[in-house]
């Protein structure tokens, strides 16, 4: 489902540390 | 009582769950009055989508988790966001957010679209893990465990998974005879709560499709 493919994707985004929290 | 060496891990892990802020901005937007069933769908995207990023930054900071294999990291995050999500969701409910904003909070939620079904569940989970008045470190000891899961899917090596969750087992289990000493079932209805969770992974795929369909 769409809905899992964006949280794998914020998932890696953050684990990677490119996202600011 | 605690061998020197489990005092320090949970103190580690307690000052990584307590990072976990709640961002001023989405305060404000709680805090707005007027705002339609869309907007305050939006706003609970928008919190979800932070909420990940923080469970993630607090997994990052688990011992032993940067030196799993970063497929099975995925997999465990991927596993356990959700259920993640609604126990910070509930320690927040319960805890941290001033009787106001839960009131905001509580009606944003019952306003945006969502469905009772899914609405009820999750408001009786937040009412019964506060029913069981768990201190700060058992909050953070359960989310530590809850995402440390060797039985997710696509986890290749439990074994590695398993060694990084037993020790925070132990733990959680002497600080629920140490916090609730004249309640010796504290540690199993905790964990009961875990299973409980599970259920809410189900829930929420299944609201959010309805949501996507309405």
């Amino acid at each position: 489902p769409a809905s899992n493919l964006g949280l794998e994707d914020i998932i890696r985004k953050a684990l990677m540390g490119n996202i600011e929290t | 009582e605690l061998t020197r060496e489990q005092q320090n891990l949970v103190n580690y892990i307690l000052e990584a769950h307590l990072k976990q802020g709640f961002p001023a901005d989405m305060s404000n937007k709680l805090l707005r009055e007027q705002s339609s069933a869309e907007e305050n769908f939006l706003l609970l995207t928008e919190m979800a989508t932070t909420h990940v990023q923080v469970i993630v930054e607090f997994t990052k900071k688990l011992p032993g988790f940067q030196a799993l294999d970063h497929e099975d990291q995925i997999a465990l995050l991927k596993g356990s966001a959700v259920e993640a999500m609604f126990l910070r969701s509930a320690q927040i409910f319960n805890e941290k957010v001033p009787e106001d904003h839960t009131e905001q909070l509580e009606d944003k939620i019952r306003n945006s679209g969502i469905s009772q079904e899914y609405i009820t569940p999750m408001f009786n989970f937040y009412k019964s893990m506060g029913d069981l008045k768990m201190c700060r470190e058992e909050y953070a000891l359960l989310t530590a465990i809850t995402i440390l899961s060797p039985d997710r899917q696509y986890v290749r090596n439990r074994e590695s998974v398993e060694k990084l969750q037993e020790p925070l087992i132990e733990v959680l289990q002497k600080i629920c005879k140490r916090q609730h000493p004249g309640n010796p079932q504290h540690f199993a209805c905790l964990l009961g709560r875990l299973t409980e969770l599970r259920t809410f992974n189900h829930q929420h795929a299944e609201m959010l499709m309805s949501w996507k369909v309405n």
